[in-house]
């Protein structure tokens, strides 16, 4: 469903070249549930922002439900396959500010046409579903740091999106709180089978996922499937 | 060393009353490594913004080694306050887009009139710390997202401070990045007798504090001190 074909990215920044992506391979099956995990600065959000279609790899392909989106070049067929396929919580959120809580959880949904009331009723619908709806009318300036995720959260899900991206979705919340989180991607996989493909660095969230992709400086170290992770978790 | 007295955050939105804080009073000592923990939306933000200086109370004051911050009225004495006393690691970074790492790092130097070479120094020298020397030149979206974390507690660290105000430093790390801020905290603490107070929900790292203050819905329901919270921990 998902497929990642020697994805390479490089930056080159006057007199440093940054190899962010060597070569990373795998493939997702539809209605699977993967975490990304690995070291700060090792590629996880580069390799999120590839496959979700908001940035190009240097080398290589990703094939999404048969379209290989690395290679399409018309912008509006990019933005359509990102508005109607994916859902993504991005790490640093990226609330638009001047747009209350409701508002940031609509945008996904104007450029489908999606009538007024119709949108303020489903996003309203995905605050709830994230124990926010009292924040419906707030700023992000008005709001904590955990707060502001679970509408970034709102946001990802309010489409009914086939694929959820989500980069590193509970960094700033409690452990109640991630747990709603978690309940609320486990229910979407289980129940409306959408492929998650999740990063994140929270040991604790791995029991959520069918398999964990380790990414180290770039590459795929290992692969672990749930008896794999299940033993190497139960020596910490 | 720092009183906090019977603080109240009320923020008034049109209709809306939204009580941050309510009436949160304790001491921390001199030399002390504290942790202030609590579900996401309880107040910890509001509280270490209002310890920094960042923030007024609405009610109640905050002391700091004899001065009470939150009566000054002259913003130059407040600002003299802030800049030479406290390291502030925010929660969201706020790292100057258009800096380089090693700009950033040096800005809490320059009202202290630091000459420029002094400053790239000791810059440099925070950056090595948190192990990020290699990414001095680079600007925040040319880095991770836990690499611009690291770069905002190297800012918080580099003007040698009395107290370290951290909020949620390691919401953005993989474990191991954790244990080397956590390490640079802990030597900051044992070694030169910087009191911390550091906002997070990493059970892991309470290990390395001497209290953990709980905070929810606005108040302090419990204060733990060691032997209570290893107890308590041994439990999970
Ligand atoms: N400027 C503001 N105006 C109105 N309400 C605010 C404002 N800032 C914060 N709040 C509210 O005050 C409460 C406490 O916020 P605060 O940021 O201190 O929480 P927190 O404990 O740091 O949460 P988190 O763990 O999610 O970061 C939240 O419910 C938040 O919505
Ligand atoms: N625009 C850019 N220009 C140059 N280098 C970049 C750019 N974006 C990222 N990098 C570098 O590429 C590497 C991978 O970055 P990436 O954000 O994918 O890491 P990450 O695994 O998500 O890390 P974290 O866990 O800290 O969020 C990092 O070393 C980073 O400095
Ligand atoms: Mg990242
Ligand atoms: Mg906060």
């Amino acid at each position: 469903f998902i497929l990642i074909e020697n994805v390479w990215k490089i930056y080159k920044m006057d007199t440093i070249v940054q190899e962010a992506l060597k070569g990373v391979s795998f493939t997702v099956k539809k209605g699977e549930f993967v975490s990304i995990m690995g070291p700060s600065g090792s590629g996880k959000s580069t390799l999120l922002n590839i496959i979700g279609g908001l940035d190009k790899p240097s080398k290589g392909y990703v094939e999404v439900a048969g379209l290989r989106i690395t290679e399409v070049s018309n912008d509006a067929e990019l933005s359509r396959y990102r508005n109607e396929m994916i859902g993504f919580v991005f790490q640093l959120f990226y609330l638009i500010p001047r747009y209350t809580a409701l508002q940031n959880v609509e945008l996904p949904l104007i450029p489908r046409g999606v009538p007024p009331s119709k949108r303020r009723e489903m996003a309203l619908k995905a605050l709830k579903i994230v124990g926010l709806e009292g924040k419906a009318n707030s700023k992000p300036n008005q709001m904590s740091g955990g707060e502001q995720q679970r509408v970034a959260i709102a946001r990802a899900i309010v489409g009914n999106p086939k694929v959820i991206l989500a980069d590193e979705p509970t960094g700033n919340l409690d452990s109640k709180s991630s747990e709603v989180i978690m309940e609320v991607f486990k229910k979407l996989n289980k129940e409306l089978g959408v492929t998650i493909i999740m990063v994140t660095h929270n040991l604790e969230l791995i029991w959520y996922c069918d398999r964990v992709i380790r990414l180290s400086d770039g590459k795929v170290i290992k692969i672990y499937n749930k008896e794999e992770y299940e033993e190497l978790l139960e020596t910490f």
